[in-house]
């Protein structure tokens, strides 16, 4: 038996809307740690892992490890039902083929019930050693979507170069170059607004900007973003979910032949 | 030119 209960049912809906461009088809796993999906693209290229914190949910109940096959695409269709301050409430049976979504309106005059199909996934767990980083840069994930978005708009890959003064982000096509740079900037008035590098040595990665802009739907679950970049590893770009857990995406670096 | 690697050039399955 499985019962979540989430308040801020606003988070799932987002959550849906952050990974579904990347992934279509996908395992939730549920354990007493929380209610987590590690999945790639279909390219092997990109990994979303997502995990929800049982102790951020305000009743979790999980008897047993569940392993649950959902398309993202329909489960989005299920949670675009859901309002804005909705609380959400997902539910199993042990060995049932279905999960069960309930809404439930802020002041409980309106309660709505959706059962969708699982289905069988074959899923590819990839272990993903813990890592230190040449360098992590914090940003605001406002600022970093936009500079994907123009960038795209240039070329089709972006070299992100880290050094002590700040990062840049430089793309080439065929109308022209671009380079962006933000400084590390720590002396704002609100902690989210801040740009800061921790830096061990300079590094410089090439990577495909079709793939940053679709992490980039996970701006409104986070303030900030970090990415973290080494020369021999997947960049991982971290949207932090308050108090309750991230959504990390990996993405493979573009090598010079 | 630039080649684009995989993950499981990084990364092995679990």
């Amino acid at each position: 038996m499985l019962e979540l209960r989430l308040v801020q049912g606003s988070l799932l809906k987002k959550v849906l809307e952050a990974i579904k461009e990347l992934v279509t088809d996908a395992n939730f796993d549920c354990s007493a740690t929380g209610f987590s999906l590690q999945a790639m693209d279909s390219s092997h290229v990109a990994l979303v892992a997502l995990l929800l914190r049982s102790e951020g949910f305000e009743h979790y109940r999980c008897d047993r490890n569940l392993s649950m096959g959902m398309n993202l695409g329909n489960v989005s269709k299920m949670l675009r039902c859901a309002g804005s301050d909705d609380i959400i409430t997902i539910k199993a049976d042990d060995g049932s083929d279905t999960v069960t979504f309930m809404f439930e309106s802020p002041n409980q005059d309106k309660i709505a019930d959706f059962e969708m199909k699982l289905m069988d996934i074959d899923s590819e767990h990839l272990g993903i050693p813990d890592a230190e980083y040449q360098a992590i840069v914090r940003m605001p994930s406002g600022e970093f979507a936009r500079i994907c978005k123009d960038l795209s708009s240039i070329g089709d890959t972006v070299i992100i170069s880290v050094t002590k003064e700040g990062v840049k982000f430089s793309t080439a096509g065929d109308i022209g170059t671009a380079n962006i740079v933000c400084r590390q900037n720590k002396t704002v008035d609100k902690p989210e607004e801040a740009t800061v590098i921790e830096m061990q040595e300079p590094v410089s990665l090439t990577f495909a900007l079709r793939y940053l802009n679709s992490f980039t739907k996970a701006t409104p679950l986070s303030e900030t973003v970090s990415i973290s970049l080494s020369s021999d590893l997947p960049v991982v770009v971290e949207y932090k979910i308050a108090d309750m857990g991230y959504v990390r995406y990996y993405l493979a670096p573009k090598i010079e032949e | 030119l630039s080649r684009q690697t995989g993950l499981y050039s990084f990364f092995l399955l679990a």
